[in-house]
């Protein structure tokens, strides 16, 4: 995955 | 989610635990930087605004909305309800010499091209560099209040543990962010000589103070 489609950390 | 995340995000809710009970219990603000205080509010919100456009899960939401109001809340404490004993004097970093080059590399140095991650970009570079006014501060008084050292230490652990965190996402889940990455080191870096100080003379049951 992207990372931007995975901005899942606080 | 891995243990060091989940550490990770535990040391961050306990620094702003540590941060509020010290206001509220001592009734005084003194020793804490307003201006990293206000930083943390911008960090917040420019990184938060995906509460409206994705949902990740009940805890990721929850965590957020945490994070955001305690950040207002500390602002309201420290500029209203215990204004008296905010120690502006010392606090005087100028918040423009981060925010305006940091505004402008999240322009330059992002995923893409986006307003949300702009702002998200932006809100991780200045993350990074956002204790900076609260360091100048120990700095300049030479001193910290031992809570004071306990919440450094706390808040700066955080990022530490989300070093371990990326290197366990990068073998097990194939997972990298650069962005994050280098700008959680540089955060952590930042912390190195306060964890010196803390280890060497705060565990030892001294107060964290700086030679003159």
């Amino acid at each position: 995955p992207s990372p931007k489609d995975t901005h899942d950390e606080l | 989610m891995n243990v060091f995340r989940l550490l990770g995000d535990m040391s961050h809710l306990l620094a702003i635990l540590i941060l509020l009970l010290k206001m509220w219990k001592t009734r005084s603000c003194a020793g804490i930087s307003g201006k990293t205080q206000i930083l943390f509010a911008l960090v917040f919100t420019t990184r938060y605004l995906d509460l409206f456009s994705s949902f990740i899960s009940i805890y990721n939401t929850t965590m957020k909305l945490f994070f955001i109001a305690s950040s207002y809340f500390t602002i309201f404490l420290m500029y209203s309800k215990f204004k008296a004993t905010y120690d502006s004097n010392h606090d005087s970093f100028r918040m423009e010499f981060l925010v305006v080059p940091v505004g402008g590399l999240a322009f330059l140095v992002n995923h893409e091209f986006l307003p949300l991650e702009i702002l998200w970009t932006f809100s991780i570079y200045l993350e990074s560099v956002a204790i900076l006014p609260q360091l100048f501060m120990v700095s300049k008084t030479g001193e910290a209040e031992t809570i004071t050292s306990h919440y450094l230490f706390a808040l700066g652990s955080y990022r530490l543990l989300y070093i371990f965190n990326w290197v366990y996402r990068y073998y097990f889940d194939g997972f990298f962010d650069l962005i994050a990455v280098v700008a959680g080191c540089v955060q952590t870096i930042l912390y190195c000589d306060f964890f010196y100080l803390y280890i060497t003379k705060v565990l030892k049951g001294k107060k964290l103070s700086l030679p003159a």
